[in-house]
């Protein structure tokens, strides 16, 4: 087993279930239920135990979407099934999330869905201190592992009760009491960590990213990519850029065509996290990095005219879906898939903004961001007037380039963040 | 099994960044892995996951790493103790 290095400083811990899952055929009592035996589990042993609470929980459980603001978003149905935070003083360590996109289930076989009891089981370990562990036997697989039985009958594995009691002490058990199932002996966990030798090797026919023009830019997992002709950028929540080096977009995004030189636009739709891609009269679905089957399909499915579109986002305020194209925009609800009566509206509704945008993002600090060239606007929060002091520079506030002008060539790549020399950080 | 196109390493290297087994992006020094470094990670990967140590992103991981599962990295602090190493 493997530890996360953290561990509660008492032994009674609160938890509460905070949010149920919009759809599911579990019902909220069940839901209740589910979590509370997943709770047990690891109560029965070890010295933790666990008290309901209508406030102020320990651990608090929530089903959420897509980018929830705790740098783990969710992906739609599959993937990333659920998370749980380490124990620690923070306010949200112990809490314990799970998809809402997922199909939660109670000891169903796995083409029905996912176990909530099980991914339960797994979660609370998280949060009670446990890492994950490579033992076979170990609930603490990262790997969903199908459903675990009937929840009133499941056993922790061995591995997973040896970790538990090194963190709270053995459970005092009573003669009559079961032993643990499973009791196979496992070597406990040592990572290997790779060495790292970084190279700096820039092609030459790649886009410079301080220059701007972005052709598209989404807020996609609560990470914001910029598009580029036939390249991207990604700028995690944390404002870093994954890279100063773009991405080439036909090898991270399955099934647009080949011959695709750039896209219009690019958003994660709300209901059912899903990722749209905008070219010309033609969008494409994308489930995670891969184009669903069936696309491109034509603008007018959304009710759009044919000339393409130059900006798609969410606007936080009010969930709803916003198209732009020149001097026009549109408001879409995803949950009726119809267009929003009214519209188009003349996009001077947004003051401070020119027509033609390249495009907007809503982003994870809940405001809203304008891109034209190589300036941007800033809206706060549902506000529709620009805040004062935009535009601003793209290159300097979102590109990381290091430059006194706008203006200077790229051929002068040291004053741009991009010298040649590999620098740590710290030095 | 035949060898993986671009958009499989391409996966791949965010899988592993994204899990712990590549170090976090520095944006100041946007670096990139070695051919080394990227087996060493999936060798890692492999270990951990219970699949034959290949070193190579063969069809078993990845189709292991296309299974769902919890969004914690399996190695975690990884950039920490890279920076550590640096620095010593």
């Amino acid at each position: 087993y493997s530890l996360s290095g953290t561990v509660w400083s008492k032994n009674l811990l609160t938890w509460r279930v905070n949010s149920f899952p919009h759809a599911s055929p579990l019902t909220h009592q069940e839901i209740h239920d589910l979590m509370l035996k997943a709770l047990n589990v690891w109560s029965k042993s070890s010295e933790i135990s666990f008290q309901e609470a209508s406030a102020d929980a320990d651990i608090l459980i929530d089903f959420s979407r897509s980018h929830h603001e705790d740098g783990y978003p969710f992906d739609g149905i599959g993937g990333t099934l659920a998370h749980a935070f380490f124990p620690g003083e923070h306010p949200i360590s112990g809490d314990t999330h799970f998809d809402d996109d997922e199909i939660w289930t109670k000891s169903l076989p796995e083409s029905y869905g996912t176990d909530l009891f099980a991914v339960a089981v797994h979660e609370f370990g998280h949060a009670l201190g446990l890492a994950h562990s490579s033992a076979e036997e170990s609930i603490m697989r990262p790997y969903y592992q199908g459903p675990v039985g009937n929840p009133d009958q499941y056993k922790l594995p061995q591995d997973d009760v040896s970790a538990i009691e090194q963190l709270y002490g053995r459970r005092k058990r009573n003669p009559d009491q079961e032993k643990p199932a499973l009791p196979v002996p496992t070597q406990p966990n040592i990572p290997y960590y790779p060495p790292q030798r970084p190279t700096y090797n820039r092609p030459r026919d790649q886009p410079d990213r301080c220059k701007a023009h972005f052709d598209a830019i989404a807020n996609i997992r609560g990470e914001v990519f910029f598009f580029k002709k036939r390249y991207f950028w990604r700028l995690q929540p944390s404002r870093n850029l994954v890279s100063l080096n773009p991405a080439q977009i036909h090898q991270f995004w399955e099934g647009l065509p080949k011959d695709l030189d750039r896209v219009d636009a690019v958003y994660e739709r709300t209901n059912d996290s899903k990722i749209v891609f905008f070219r010309g009269n033609n969008y494409w679905v994308f489930k995670d990095t891969k184009a669903e089957p069936g696309y491109p399909r034509s603008l007018s499915d959304f009710g759009l005219p044919p000339a393409g579109i130059d900006a798609a986002f969410v606007w936080r305020h009010n969930g709803k879906t916003y198209f732009f194209q020149g001097s026009r925009f549109w408001r879409f609800d995803e949950h009726t898939s119809r267009m929003d009566l009214g519209y188009p509206k003349e996009v001077n509704m947004w003051q401070g903004v020119p027509q033609d945008v390249d495009d907007i993002v809503s982003w994870n600090d809940g405001n809203t961001y304008f891109f034209k060239g190589t300036k941007y606007w800033k809206f706060t929060g549902g506000k529709v007037e620009a805040d004062i002091g935009f535009p601003r520079s793209v290159a300097r506030d979102w590109m990381y380039c290091d430059m006194t002008t706008e203006d200077l060539p790229t051929q002068w790549p040291k004053f741009r963040g991009e010298s040649d020399c590999i620098c740590a950080r710290e030095s | 099994w035949s060898r993986p196109d671009a958009m499989e390493i391409s996966k791949g290297v965010d899988w592993l960044t994204r899990y712990g087994y590549l170090p976090a992006p520095d944006p100041l020094t946007a670096q990139q892995q070695t051919l080394e470094g990227l087996i060493a990670a999936i060798k890692s990967m492999q270990r951990f996951a219970g699949l034959k140590e290949t070193g190579t992103l063969d069809e078993d991981t990845i189709k292991m790493m296309q299974r769902p599962r919890c969004s914690l990295p399996d190695i975690i602090g990884t950039s920490e103790i890279m920076r550590r190493r640096r620095k010593r």
